[in-house]
């Protein structure tokens, strides 16, 4: 397979605040491409802790749109993947 | 090793040829094993450091379970290095050394690694192949047996956190674990290195209830913590997995504690969110150094308290 590439792809945040906002983000992640970067899988999503997840290129519009229509708070963490990956190398020493 | 780079990721290739490197120019303090082989044949290079004499305590110190968790391997790899550099030239170092070996496997999870490198930059699993599936690897911190596959991990492979088909299934655990028992008498600390946000987590994380020596653990931890920050401020919380983040079934530090090394700990290094796994390189340095400090403490502590 082609090395996977990561342009548009976000990291979003959201900090879930009661179950049934859980619940959502449970419903988001069976429908979406959803990874989890924390925690680490879905079912260790509950209130108060903070969800960080990336999300392809081509489903971002509808996970923004998702939330949007829920009125959830997010926050954009990454917004470029790819270009987030290409400043890790910034040692110049390379 | 040609290319190797403190303060750079090193690829496999580069942190193999600075194994076997860092043991030829230091003979006194380092020695090189190899406990197994990876599901793709690859070897798992261990590396001995302690000055080499009378057997001593050890510690033993893994990275790079996680094969996007970048950072991990490059502590250890940091770690040895501060080890050799300031062995006989700075009083601590040299008396941990004295008295202790240091058991450092600077990546577990080889295969992921490698793959990170040519394939997926966010995989996370081992490379095995899952039988009556074409979903691969394992989650290598889901694969212990410790609650093996009940809480917070997966029966599903294509799951990140796939537990596997039973305890050590996977080649990389099977050997990490075998190499444990096999120096279980000797074997007082256990250190796991991940990434990311900022927490030093003990036993229990696959049930919720304390172990006997919580108020212990807490303590050793509360004081890591705060050397870590002693230096450039960052804050790390501190307690038993379960507690502190979620329950999580089948994670190596559980498997040793309850195996009998009680002083088990999992680092979760930088940062909170703002690169996750991600982190630059420019933040090598920092998140060693401050990282070095806690495990020194704990490393102390461990002496101290035979």
């Amino acid at each position: 397979a082609e090395p996977h590439t990561f342009h548009g792809e976000k990291v979003f945040r959201v900090i879930p605040k009661n179950e049934e906002e859980v619940e959502f983000i449970k419903s988001l992640a069976s429908n979406t491409e959803i990874d989890f970067w924390f925690p680490d899988s879905v079912t260790q999503i509950r209130p108060s802790l903070h969800v960080d997840f990336r999300v392809e290129f081509h489903q971002v519009l509808d996970v923004q749109s998702l939330l949007a229509q829920k009125g959830m708070k997010y926050e954009v963490l990454i917004n470029n993947l790819e270009l987030a990956l290409e400043k890790e190398f910034d040692n110049n020493a390379r | 090793a040609i290319g190797h780079n403190y303060e750079k990721y090193n690829n496999w290739d580069t942190i193999a040829a600075w194994t076997a490197s860092i043991a030829a120019e230091n003979p006194d303090l380092v020695s090189r094993s190899q406990i197994g082989t990876t599901y793709e044949g690859r070897p798992m290079y261990l590396l001995k450091v302690g000055k080499s004499g009378s057997s001593k305590n050890a510690v033993f110190m893994d990275c790079g379970f996680h094969a996007r968790e970048w950072i991990s391997p490059a502590f250890c790899q940091w770690f040895v290095k501060e080890a050799v550099n300031k062995y006989g030239t700075d009083n601590e170092i040299t008396s941990l050394l004295n008295n202790l070996d240091f058991y450092i496997l600077p990546v577990v999870n080889i295969d992921g690694y490698v793959y990170t490198w040519t394939n997926n930059r966010m995989w996370r699993k081992t490379r095995s192949k899952n039988a009556n599936s074409n979903c691969i690897g394992t989650d290598p911190n889901r694969n212990f047996d410790a609650g093996w596959c009940t809480v917070g991990a997966s029966n599903n492979p294509c799951s990140d956190t796939y537990c596997g088909s039973v305890p050590e299934s996977e080649k990389e655990t099977k050997a990490l674990a075998d190499f444990i028992r096999s120096k279980k008498s000797t074997i007082k600390a256990y250190l796991t290195i991940h990434s990311y946000s900022q927490m030093l987590l003990f036993p229990y994380s696959y049930k919720s209830s304390l172990t006997k020596d919580h108020a212990e653990l807490n303590s050793i931890s509360k004081a890591a913590v705060n050397q870590l920050a002693s230096l450039y401020n960052t804050k790390y919380t501190y307690g038993s997995g379960a507690a502190t983040i979620y329950l999580a079934a089948g994670g190596s530090d559980d498997w040793a504690y309850d195996l009998g090394v009680k002083y088990s700990f999992t680092f979760e290094l930088r940062d909170t969110g703002r690169y996750g796994f991600a982190l630059p390189e420019s933040q090598i340095k920092a998140t060693c150094e401050e990282t070095f400090l806690a495990v020194k403490y704990i490393a102390n502590h461990v002496l101290n308290n035979p």
